[in-house]
């Protein structure tokens, strides 16, 4: 699955999702990645967050909405992704999901959740200054 | 050193953050650099969790989910379980500019997309047969069948519903953990 959020330089904030969902999955189920609020979502007034992992898990918590809410909130783009992340911990300790998420400022973060054969988590970032896309990396919660 | 336009990404998808962010660079919106960051990844087949041939359902079949949100104007669009159409983030936008809905489900999907020129194929590829094929040979595992007979966890179906849940409850929320197959 890909997450992608896009913010132009005037600040206006785009997400986008597309997947082909879980191998072997019974036919008709559909996971996170299309719903609103759950693969992710945008609010040009804050910012935009996009999720990834088990997303019949996942699209229980919509935590692409609740992340974007923990920065309209006041929280910087790492705090928001990891609170999002924690929320849904609190209910399933051990769960394979990671987000990232960026404010209508150029700010950006992302967190996981750790699980088996899961402790990290890469995502790709492009900003000004850069002439490639960079490699980023974060250690799971 | 400005920090827009910016362009981020769930992994190591390198191909399509630049294909995004060219879109940006060329002074074009944000909507148009996510729907080209995300089309590249379906062209790209993206570690084989996006686009065609890949995560064949329980009869081999892949279909496609995606969504993209305007968050200026607060538009969106979606489609999910579309068949035959390769470009599943390039069809949700479709929803998004030339329907009042949201989202589209199923064959319902797949015929609107071709009714707005999308080409309608085959999304298997050998890889997604040869994932298919393996399946079927380890017995349908993994499997996300439960309280039905035969046990999903040995066999294959069809299945029936048991009479009785196991334990008396519902499957817990704690599931087995593969990150290859992610949404």
């Amino acid at each position: 699955t890909i997450g992608m959020i896009g913010v132009d330089k005037n600040g206006n904030v785009a997400t986008g999702t597309s997947t082909n969902g879980a191998s072997h999955k019974i036919p008709g189920r559909v996971g996170d990645s299309p719903v609103i609020g759950a693969g992710a979502y945008a609010d040009s007034s804050v910012g935009g967050a996009a999720a990834t992992g088990d997303g019949d898990t996942m699209m229980r918590f919509l935590p692409s909405y609740q992340a974007v809410e923990n920065m309209r909130m006041g929280a910087d783009p790492t705090s928001a992704c990891q609170k999002a992340i924690a929320r849904i911990q609190k209910h399933v300790p051990v769960f394979f999901g990671a987000i990232v998420c960026a404010n209508k400022t150029g700010s950006y973060g992302a967190a996981c959740g750790k699980a088996p054969g899961f402790s990290q988590f890469h995502y790709t970032v492009f900003k000004p200054g850069r002439s490639q896309p960079l490699d980023e990396v974060v250690d799971c919660l | 050193q400005p920090t827009l336009p910016l362009v981020i990404n769930t992994w190591p998808f390198r191909s399509a953050t630049q294909a995004a962010w060219n879109v940006l660079a060329a002074g074009r919106s944000a909507l148009d650099a996510v729907e080209r960051g995300c089309t590249q990844c379906e062209i790209d087949q993206c570690d084989g969790s996006v686009g065609y041939g890949g995560s064949p359902d329980e009869s081999g079949e892949t279909t496609l989910d995606a969504m993209i949100m305007d968050g200026s104007t607060m538009k969106a669009g979606a489609v999910a379980n579309l068949r035959r159409i390769k470009n599943a983030i390039g069809v949700a936008r479709a929803v998004m500019e030339h329907t009042k809905h949201t989202f589209l489900v199923g064959e319902s999907a797949s015929l609107f997309a071709e009714s707005m020129g999308f080409v309608c194929e085959d999304l298997t590829t050998n890889r997604s047969l040869s994932i298919y094929s393996k399946w079927l040979e380890q017995h349908c595992q993994p499997n996300f069948r439960t309280n039905v007979t035969p046990d999903p966890e040995k066999s294959c179906g069809p299945y029936k519903p048991l009479k009785e849940l196991k334990n008396g409850k519902p499957p817990s929320l704690q599931k087995a953990v593969d990150v290859h197959s992610h949404d």
